[in-house]
């Protein structure tokens, strides 16, 4: 996760799907921001939090095995710079969706449940937590 | 071959290209209709 | 990055090791590549799951669905949706002996393809030896398997490398993975290199010791370690390690670099720790005689504590060993895995062995060996510097005849790999997890028997295919 680019292509690729939402003629702005935010959040979620292992064989005898990505990241160290990276990202988008909702209720309580679905993982007390 | 080399369609099967072309074209037109409602 | 260490004392000459960054652009693009890919992928595994497509791999039947599953079915995504898709680059059966040029089987059973075949002449001794001794040993070095011709071998190995004594095993993995566990154990530790072969990897964790790991030939990190060790010792307990290891590679084959040795020696003295030097690719390759990283620096083999390398690239055999002090060997003759359990060497990649050693030492009368070594080290010199040239990124050490080129994305790895093929041209292509994601590479290695006319035939096509894939992405164009 600090390998070169990443972090660029982490923003065009969630730029590219807010684009992408936007093109739908008949989705409004703050339904956008919402899907946006609740797709990227439900993606990550899988990606991080749900799927464990690694997609390829590692020479540490299956260690990994059990760890999802977001426990595997910098062999466990926790506030190494990619997580704070990747968990501010989170915090930016739920900012900018409740702003461009008008902070709406329903829009508002589908972000934030959106938002804790992801951060509550990422607390250094659920480390490997079940 | 470009094209195909850099989205790595050339590992693809040609009916997988075919699926990724379509919604490619799709998300294209979609953008540029939305564009033009917009402007 | 050009990295030009002369400091007077320790180097005695220039060197030199580039490593140019991924163009942004490149590295987004493959980031791209590989995440279309992994959407297919899951694309592929719904539909198999649901009987949409038919399920080629291995698993379970319905009655053990409740059993432990057998196959860790995601631990495979890659190898089933990625590596599968352009696994022909890499299995291709070599029907042929090891050379400057070999026959390749065409896969579906077509005509043989030519490759222009000029495979090395097998000489008359290996089949004298093979009549009458056989093709295997089918006993171990401390039962009925050591026979004279392996110590005349390991006497000729030992002079070749300028110590005391060595010792030879029938595998160049083994001799790893076997060996160090005899040499280090609980309450040492070993310091191994990020880039280390799997079986120095496989050894280090076997041995029990504890393993810490410092980045690729950064001397800066190793001597971090080393003081961190020497200053805090064992953890909890705090008492001095028992014996520290450092293990290192002559040759990084998938980087290309060479190791810092003189800086490396410079570090175990001052510190009191152990070297182990794998010289898997550079012995036979390095120096003016072809004695290995050690004397291509021009250091004393006797700061080098154990001495490894193989039989497998530059003396067109099999095998591996270990040289050192005689205390050492006699040691590792009753401690290590491989002389108690492995059946020692057959007799035959023996006399291969001792054929073309004595070949390069100029033990047979003839200066072929010497000029060989030399003929590698210019065309080494002259295809890196060509392919720099070009445009293309290459890794590593101008003197490593190893020679990475950056290919990055994902399809241009298969693309290279059958384009290349196609213009009778073999190479190596390696990708993701092998390593790091943005930094696919296909590698060359450059053979004393290749010609001028074969080097410039093989450049014109890599670079009639780098213009096809466009993979001319340096920006250090270096004038021709």
């Amino acid at each position: 996760m600090n390998s070169r680019g990443i972090w660029l292509t982490y923003a065009l690729g969630v730029g590219m799907l807010h684009i992408v939402l936007l093109s739908i003629p008949f989705f409004s702005v703050p339904v956008v921001w919402t899907l946006t935010n609740v797709i990227h959040n439900f993606g990550m979620y899988v990606f991080m939090h749900a799927v464990k292992g690694t997609p390829f064989e590692t020479p540490d005898q299956g260690k990994a095995r059990l760890l999802t990505h977001w426990e595997q990241l910098d062999y466990g160290v926790q506030f190494t710079s990619s997580r704070c990276c990747n968990t501010c990202s989170f915090l930016c988008r739920y900012f900018l969706a409740s702003f461009y909702t008008k902070y709406d209720t329903a829009h508002f309580v589908i972000n934030t449940a959106s938002l804790l679905s992801v951060l509550i993982p990422k607390l250094p007390q659920l480390h490997g937590v079940r | 071959y470009q094209y195909l080399l850099v989205t790595s369609l050339y590992m693809l099967e040609p009916w997988e290209i075919t699926i990724f072309n379509s919604l490619l074209i799709t998300v294209a037109a979609m953008a540029v209709y939305t564009g033009y409602v917009f402007m | 990055v050009y990295h030009a260490a002369c400091n007077g004392e320790l180097y005695s000459r220039p060197f030199i090791e580039s490593f140019e960054e991924t163009p942004m652009l490149v590295a987004v693009l493959t980031y791209m590549g590989y995440g279309i890919l992994t959407i297919f992928g899951y694309l592929r595994d719904f539909m198999r799951e649901w009987k949409i497509e038919k399920c080629h791999i291995a698993r379970e039947r319905e009655e053990q669905k409740d059993f432990v599953p057998l196959y860790q079915d995601f631990e495979n995504f890659y190898t089933r949706n990625l590596y599968m898709r352009i696994r022909d680059s890499w299995n291709r059966p070599i029907c042929s002996v090891p050379g400057a040029t070999f026959d390749l089987v065409e896969r579906h059973l077509g005509p043989e393809q030519e490759n222009n075949t000029t495979s090395l002449t097998v000489l008359s001794p290996k089949m004298r030896v093979t009549v009458k001794f056989g093709v295997g040993m089918a006993s171990t070095r401390q039962e009925m398997g050591n026979l004279d011709r392996h110590e005349e071998l390991e006497k000729l190995v030992a002079s070749f490398l300028g110590v005391e004594s060595a010792m030879a095993f029938g595998m160049g993995f083994a001799t790893n993975s076997m060996n160090i566990p005899a040499l280090a154990g609980k309450g040492c530790l070993i310091l191994s290199d990020e880039l280390n072969h799997a079986s120095l990897v496989l050894g280090a964790r076997l041995s029990g010791s504890t393993i810490r790991v410092f980045k690729h030939n950064n001397m800066q990190s190793l001597e971090r370690l080393l003081r961190d060790a020497i200053v805090h010792g064992q953890p909890r307990t705090h008492r001095p390690w028992k014996k520290i290891l450092i293990l290192v590679e002559g040759i990084y084959s998938m980087e290309g670099s060479i190791i810092r040795l003189p800086e490396v020696i410079a570090l175990k003295k001052k510190y009191k720790a152990y070297l182990y030097l794998d010289e898997a690719h550079s012995i036979g390759a390095l120096g003016p005689y072809g004695r290995g990283v050690v004397e291509y620096f021009g250091l004393d083999s006797k700061d080098v504590d154990v001495m490894m390398g193989t039989f497998t690239k530059s003396f067109g055999a099999a095998g591996g060993y270990i040289a050192g002090r005689k205390d050492l060997i006699d040691y590792l003759l009753t401690h290590s895995h491989s002389a108690i359990y492995a059946t020692s060497m057959p007799l035959p990649v023996v006399e291969q062995i001792i054929t073309s050693m004595k070949c390069i030492m100029g033990k047979d009368g003839t200066t072929i060996g010497r000029s060989r070594i030399q003929r590698l080290a210019e065309n080494t010199v002259y295809f890196r510097r060509r392919l720099r040239e070009m445009g293309f990124i290459i890794y590593g050490n101008n003197d490593s005849p190893v020679v990475p080129m950056m290919l990055y994305m994902p399809a241009k790895i298969g693309a290279f790999g059958r384009e290349m093929l196609k213009r009778n041209i073999g190479v190596v292509v390696v990708g993701f997890p092998a390593t790091p994601i943005i930094e696919s590479r296909a590698r060359f290695c450059i053979s004393a028997a290749h010609t001028k006319e074969m080097l410039d035939r093989a450049l014109d096509v890599i670079s009639e295919v780098g213009d096809l894939l466009q993979l001319k992405y340096s920006r250090h164009k270096v004038l021709p």
